[in-house]
C-alpha cells in the first residue's frame, strides 16, 4: 500500500539521519529523491507522507524503552520537516502555505489520538518543540547561517509570519480543546526558543497573538477554579503559569505593562497575586523611588508625569458607549451620565466565581474599558493643557467617574473602583491621576450618606490586593499610605472597621 | 492570599544578584519539578 | 455535506478536530470525569526539560584525529550548577579586565552550570573543547569564555587563537609599557607560542565574537 511503502521511505530517512550529519550532501540528494518520485512534490502526497511519518514516529515512541532513544523518529521527522519548509522552491505556493499544511496535518492526526486510552502527549510536544529549535538555531544573526542569498531574506522576511502561525496552532491546542494536552501546552507556550522570541519581534508583532494564548490560559484556570476544592491538576497549571508571568515579568515587563488590561479582563477574579504579579512590573531602567518612604510625594516624582505605554487601546471595546463617553468628557451632561450607566448593566447574569460573589450583573470588562479610556484622555489632556485641568474635581474625568459611583449599584462602585485600583502601578500619570482621585473621592463630603458604603469598597479592593503575598505594586503602597495618613478621614473610627475587628487590627498595624 | 514567591523566584534564577539576568532564555520548564537539567540555549557560530 | 469531510485525505480526522470547537465555545462548567482523566493524564506524563532540550540525531565524531577515553561519555552533559556558588574567576592566566566582565554577566550564558564550569576549565581543555567539538555548543562556550573572559581572539586566517600580552616596563626606559603577543599551536605542538617579533595584528584578520 501507498502508506507501507511511505512508511520504507520515512524509516530509511531515519536511519540516514542516524548514521550522517544533516549539512551532509546526502541529506539533500535523499530529499531530492523524495520530491522526484512525487513523495513531497504534490501536497496531497505529502500530506499523506507527513501523516505516515507522524504515526510512525508516535507509535515509535510509544513502542520505545523509556529508558533509552525515544525520540529518534520524531527528531528526525522535525529536521525533515524544517529542511522543506527552508529550501523547498516555492513557486506555486507560499512558504506560509507550507507550514500552516504542516500544523494542520499533526493537528489532525494529533485530535484522533487524543482521543484514545494511548494518547501520550510527549511526541507531539517534541515536535514543536523541535520545530522551534530548528527555527531558532538558523534565525541567529539574521538567518546568516543561510549561505543563499535570496533564501536568507526570504526568511527574514518570513520570521514574524513562522510565530504568528506557530502561535495560531497553538490556540487551536489549548487546554479547553484538548486537555489532555495541557500540561504540554503550558510548556509549549512558555518554550525558551518560542516565548522569548514572539515577545522580541520587531515592532511587537508577536503580542498580540501572544496575548491571545496566555487569555486561552487565564480562560481555562478561570472555568475550572471554583470556591472550595480546586482539583490538583489545576492547582498545578496555575503554579505554571505564575512562573512563567514572573519570567516574563523579570525579562520583557513591558508585555505585561503594555497588555495589562486585557490580561485584567481574563485574569480569574480570585487571583490577586497573579494580578500584583502582572501590575507589578516594572519598565526596565526605571529607577522607582522608595514606596514606603512615608515622606514620599507623587508630584515630586518626575516618572508621574509620564504616559504609560498601552498596547490594546480600549476604546476599541466601548461599543456603544464610545460616544457618550466622549462627549461627557468634552460636555458633561446627565442625559449623557444616564446613558453610560445603563449601558454598563449587563442584561443577563454572568457567572463569575470572585471573593464574596458569584455572578456579575454588571458589564465587568465594560467597567475597565471605560475608565482606562478616561485615564488616558486625562493623561493627554495633562500634557496637552495643564495638570489643574485633570487634578481637578470639577474636571469632567473626575466628575464623570464620581457620578457614576455615586449613583451606580453597590456592585458597580466594586468594580468601578477595583479598577481605578488597578491603574496604581509604577510611576505614571494614570497611576498619580488615579490615586488623586481615589483619596479625594475617599475624603469627600459630596457623597453624603453614599459616603460610608463607597469608602468600605474601597478599602476592601485595597486590602483584596495588600492582604496578598508580596508583590505589591508601587502605586498600591503609596497610595495606602497616603490614605493611612490623610488628615481628613480617621480611618480607624470609620464605623464599619470597628465592626471588623480583625480589619480594625490590620489597620492599626499598617 | 498567594504564597511567598521567594523560592519560586529563586529556582527561576531572579534575581540572583544585584545583576539582571535574563531568564526565558534559558527556561527549563514551567514547573520546578521538570526543571531538573538545563537546556540547551540558542547560539550561532560564525564560519 | 461539506467538501473537507468528503476529503479522503482528512474525513476520518477532521470530526476529531472538530468535536474540539463545541468545548472551546462552550466549556463544561464542571469538569466531566473523561477530561479529569486527560488532564491527570497530561500531568502524568508532562513533559520535562529533557523532552524540550535540543534533539540530536548523529553526533559527529571528534573533529580532529586524537586519542579518547572509551569511558568518554556520549550525551551531551547536563546537569544543574548550585546557584548560590560564587563565581570565582579563573586562577591561571590573564587580566579579565572589569567591563568585559560585566559583559559576559549579563548574556543568557552566564547563568548556566555548563558556561560556569568552563569559567574553571585551563587553556588547555578549553582549546581542546574548541577544536574537537565543531558545530557544537561546547564549541560556542568555550570560545565565548576565551574570548570575553580571558581575552583571547581568534584569527580566522590561520585559525588560531592569539592574545596580547602587555609587559610593563620599569621607569626610565623608552616606553613604559611592551606588547607581545603569543598564539596557540594546536597544529603541531598544542603549545602557546610566542609569535615572532615581526608579527603585526591586522584588525580584519580577527574574528568579531
Amino acid at each position: 500500500t501507498v502508506n507501507e511503502k511511505y512508511s520504507l521511505v520515512f524509516t530509511e530517512w531515519v536511519k540516514l539521519l542516524q548514521k550522517v550529519d544533516i549539512e551532509d550532501s546526502v541529506v539533500l540528494i535523499f530529499i531530492k529523491q523524495m520530491m522526484d518520485k512525487g513523495i513531497l512534490s504534490e501536497s496531497d502526497n505529502m500530506i499523506k507522507f507527513m501523516k505516515c511519518a507522524l504515526e510512525l514516529s508516535v507509535s515509535s515512541f510509544k513502542e520505545s524503552d523509556p529508558t533509552g532513544e525515544v525520540f529518534t523518529a520524531i527528531d528526525a521527522l522535525g529536521k525533515l520537516i524544517i529542511k522543506l519548509l527552508i529550501f523547498q522552491e516555492f513557486s506555486d505556493y507560499y512558504r506560509g502555505d507550507f507550514l500552516n499544511t504542516i500544523y494542520s496535518t499533526i493537528l489532525l492526526v494529533f485530535a484522533e489520538d487524543h482521543e484514545q486510552e494511548t494518547f501520550n502527549e510527549r511526541p507531539y510536544f517534541r515536535l514543536l518543540s523541535n520545530l522551534f529549535y530548528e527555527w531558532s538555531n538558523i534565525r541567529g544573526h539574521k538567518f546568516s547561517s543561510i549561505k543563499d542569498v535570496k533564501i536568507r531574506k526570504e526568511l527574514y522576511t518570513f520570521d514574524i509570519e513562522f510565530y504568528n502561525i506557530s502561535a495560531t496552532y497553538l490556540h487551536s491546542f489549548q487546554p479547553f480543546a484538548f486537555p489532555g494536552f495541557s500540561f504540554a501546552w503550558v510548556s509549549l507556550i512558555s518554550h525558551r526558543m518560542f516565548l522569548p522570541q514572539i515577545l522580541r519581534l520587531p515592532d511587537k508583532s508577536g503580542w498580540e497573538k501572544l496575548t491571545l494564548l496566555i487569555i486561552d490560559l487565564f480562560k481555562f484556570l478561570d472555568q475550572y477554579t471554583k470556591r472550595g476544592i480546586v482539583s490538583d491538576a489545576i492547582s498545578v497549571v496555575y503554579k505554571g503559569t505564575l512562573r512563567v508571568i514572573l519570567g516574563i515579568s523579570n525579562d520583557v515587563p513591558d508585555f505585561l505593562i503594555e497588555n495589562h488590561y486585557e490580561l485584567m479582563n481574563n485574569l480569574p477574579a480570585t487571583y490577586f497575586q497573579l494580578k500584583n504579579v502582572i501590575l507589578s512590573s516594572i519598565p526596565k531602567k526605571k529607577i522607582v523611588p522608595n514606596p514606603y518612604d512615608p515622606n514620599l510625594n507623587m508630584a515630586d516624582v518626575e516618572l508621574c508625569q509620564q504616559k504609560p505605554s498601552i498596547f490594546y487601546d480600549p476604546v476599541k471595546d466601548l461599543q456603544s458607549l464610545k460616544k457618550p463617553v466622549d462627549n461627557y468628557l468634552r460636555i458633561p451632561s446627565n442625559s449623557l451620565l444616564k446613558a453610560i450607566l445603563n449601558g454598563l448593566y449587563r442584561t443577563e447574569y454572568d457567572v463569575k466565581i470572585g471573593v464574596g460573589y458569584d455572578y456579575l450583573s454588571i458589564d465587568n470588562k465594560l467597567v475597565r474599558g471605560v475608565v482606562l479610556h478616561v485615564g488616558i484622555e486625562a493623561g493627554l489632556e495633562n500634557e496637552r493643557t495643564s495638570s489643574s485641568a485633570v487634578f481637578n474635581t470639577k474636571s469632567s474625568y473626575y466628575t464623570l467617574l464620581y457620578n457614576l459611583i455615586n449613583e451606580g449599584s453597590t456592585e458597580l462602585r466594586y468594580q468601578i473602583l477595583q479598577v481605578m485600583l488597578e491603574q496604581l502601578r509604577y510611576p505614571n500619570i494614570h497611576t498619580y491621576w488615579f490615586s488623586y482621585v481615589l483619596l479625594n473621592m475617599f475624603t469627600s463630603k459630596e457623597f453624603g450618606s453614599n459616603i460610608s458604603e463607597i469608602q468600605e469598597i474601597m478599602l476592601r479592593c485595597l486590602l483584596e490586593r495588600v492582604i496578598v503575598n508580596k508583590p505589591h505594586t508601587w502605586g498600591i503602597i503609596v497610595f495606602f499610605t497616603q490614605l493611612l495618613q490623610n488628615k481628613e478621614v480617621n480611618i480607624l473610627e470609620l464605623d464599619f472597621i470597628k465592626n471588623i475587628p480583625e480589619i480594625e487590627n490590620i489597620l492599626e498595624q499598617s | 492570599l498567594g504564597a511567598d514567591l521567594s523560592s519560586m523566584l529563586y529556582s527561576l534564577g531572579i534575581p540572583r544578584d544585584k545583576q539582571h539576568h535574563r531568564v526565558l532564555d534559558t527556561f527549563q520548564s514551567p514547573w520546578a519539578e521538570t526543571s531538573r537539567s538545563e537546556v540547551e540555549p540558542k547560539f550561532s557560530i560564525p564560519d | 455535506q461539506n467538501q473537507a469531510f468528503r476529503n479522503p485525505l482528512f474525513n476520518e480526522e477532521l470530526k476529531y478536530w472538530l468535536n474540539t470547537k463545541k468545548t472551546l465555545m462552550q466549556p463544561y462548567k464542571e469538569m466531566p470525569q473523561s477530561m479529569l482523566s486527560q488532564l491527570e493524564s497530561s500531568l502524568l506524563n508532562c513533559p520535562d526539560s529533557l523532552d524540550a532540550d535540543s534533539p540530536y540525531l548523529y553526533r559527529k565524531p571528534l573533529s580532529l584525529p586524537h586519542p579518547t577515553s572509551i569511558f568518554f561519555p556520549n550525551e551531551p552533559i547536563r546537569f544543574i550548577y548550585p546557584f548560590d556558588l560564587k563565581l570565582s574567576n579563573n586562577a591561571t592566566n590573564n587580566n579579565t579586565n572589569t567591563s568585559s566582565q560585566k559583559k559576559v554577566k549579563n548574556d543568557i550564558y552566564s547563568n548556566t552550570s555548563l558556561a560556569k564550569i568552563f569559567t574553571k576549565f585551563d587553556l588547555d581543555t578549553l582549546f581542546f573543547i574548541f577544536y574537537h567539538y565543531q558545530g557544537t555548543y561546547e564549541q560556542f562556550l568555550s570560545s565565548r569564555e576565551l574570548n570575553k573572559n580571558r581575552n583571547w581572539q581568534f584569527n580566522k586566517v590561520d585559525r588560531c587563537w592569539y592574545y596580547k600580552e602587555i609587559e610593563k616596563l620599569p621607569p626610565g626606559m623608552n616606553k613604559s609599557e611592551e606588547e607581545s603577543w603569543r598564539y596557540f599551536d594546536y597544529k603541531k605542538s598544542w603549545l602557546a607560542r610566542r609569535c615572532s617579533p615581526d608579527f603585526v595584528y591586522k584588525k580584519e584578520d580577527f574574528e568579531k565574537l
